[in-house]
């Protein structure tokens, strides 16, 4: 393992702990959390890693599923069954609608995998809704047009983490003979791109120090 | 490679 996908795994951790603190400790998934992307997350983490008892890479891979999957759940309870924090939900702010999403890469799945058989098609899924999960989540912000800091955080440290992921794949592209991966690669593109405008516009706030504000 | 290895990424 190279030092940019440890990193990446770092800045991806980061983001889900800080979401999780930043609920515990305010007891509100105000302003701006999305339920929809966080119940997306929670569904890639536990499609993907159906290998946890049947592929064996290293004791950290092993231990970094039980987390991500742990911490993702985490969040997915507190922002449905925590009365305070459920109550602190605006609903009529997150309206994207996720179900087309889970149609469609489910459908991209089932005709773009490498082998066909229920771990891999599964695991394609969730590749591809990664790459997608975050839209409730930019829509939600987009709509609520003010994002608080720690909101603005979150979506940072998972910029970065797809970012380290992308400079991993380059490194590892060099470094290794057989490193193609177009599934992973492609769809991780997708998803920075996703991000690249949220980027510009926290990239903004930080230079003329001021209220990250996303354009209506 | 097989895949297996192909997954070794989180």
């Amino acid at each position: 393992m190279n030092i940019f996908r440890f990193a990446g795994d770092m800045t991806h951790l980061m983001s889900i702990l800080i979401l999780l603190l930043k609920i515990y400790a305010t007891k509100s998934c105000a302003v701006g959390i999305s339920l929809k992307t966080q119940e997306l997350y929670a569904l890639v983490f536990l499609t993907r890693y159906l290998d946890q008892f049947t592929d064996y890479v290293s004791l950290y891979n092993s231990v970094m599923k039980v987390v991500f999957i742990a911490s993702s759940l985490a969040i997915v309870w507190c922002m449905r069954r925590h009365p305070l924090v459920r109550k602190s939900y605006d609903k009529d702010l997150d309206t994207f609608r996720h179900q087309y999403v889970l149609l469609a890469c489910f459908v991209l799945a089932l005709l773009l995998h490498e082998i066909f058989t229920f771990q891999e098609v599964f695991w394609a899924f969730s590749i591809y809704l990664e790459a997608v999960a975050i839209l409730p989540q930019l829509v939600l912000l987009q709509r609520s047009g003010n994002v608080d800091n720690l909101t603005g955080q979150y979506v940072l440290f998972l910029g970065a983490y797809r970012g380290l992921y992308i400079i991993n794949w380059i490194y590892r592209y060099f470094t290794e003979d057989h490193f193609t991966r177009w599934i992973a690669c492609v769809s991780g593109l997708v998803q920075t791109a996703l991000y690249a405008d949220f980027f510009y516009y926290y990239y903004l706030s930080w230079k003329t120090n001021t209220k990250l504000k996303l354009p209506a | 490679e097989d895949a297996k290895n192909a997954h070794d990424e989180l």
